[in-house]
């Protein structure tokens, strides 16, 4: 099992970024604002970050952050996300993996 | 004069970017969307890009992109040119710099 299938089910909420982008930073925003802990991995500081970068694209996310996982399965980028939120399907599925509770 | 120094000037409408950054691909096309052809400089494409990195930086730019002049003045990162959208004062900004006619 490659290192993203691995790490993207180990929580609730997965999400693949970059140190320095601020399209990374507002969704992990998105995710704090509403009281969930998303588990955050920076592949520029992570010393496997270009294998997952690869591993990432092969998976068909490209351009490749923010790839965000939730309850396991893979959501999208930052337009997926966005999405979801406004149409209110994003609460629902952080409820269904358990990271909401209310 | 430095190099941001005479770029920034040579045009109405010029702004510091890098290919892969999302953010600066959603600046370039609020003023794509406004009729003005901003001229673009991609930082990470640029034989010059690590010299003008650090030329923005000492400016005061950091993080560094997406960096906006008009009129060869500096007029901030993505959030002070949504901030002047939102609040109608970029159009007044295009006109005085001679980039927009109508
Ligand atoms: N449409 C995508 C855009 C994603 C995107 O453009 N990501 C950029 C960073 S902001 C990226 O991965 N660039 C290539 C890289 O940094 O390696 C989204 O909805 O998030
Ligand atoms: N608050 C700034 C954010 C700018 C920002 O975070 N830029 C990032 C790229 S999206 C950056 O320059 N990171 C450092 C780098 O790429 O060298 C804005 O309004 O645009
Ligand atoms: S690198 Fe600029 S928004 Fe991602």
């Amino acid at each position: 099992m490659d290192r993203i299938a691995k790490l993207s089910s180990q929580r609730a909420v997965v999400i693949f970024s970059k140190s320095s982008c601020s399209m990374c930073y507002a969704i992990k925003r998105l995710f704090y604002d509403q009281g969930v802990s998303p588990t955050i991995h920076e592949l520029d500081e992570d010393s496997r970050g270009k294998e997952m970068e690869w591993a990432l694209m092969k998976l068909g996310c490209s351009p490749t952050v923010p790839a965000v996982f939730i309850g396991g399965k893979f959501v999208g980028s930052a337009n997926m996300v966005m999405t979801h939120q406004l149409n209110g399907s994003l609460k629902m599925m952080l409820k269904e993996a358990g990271a909401l509770w209310l």
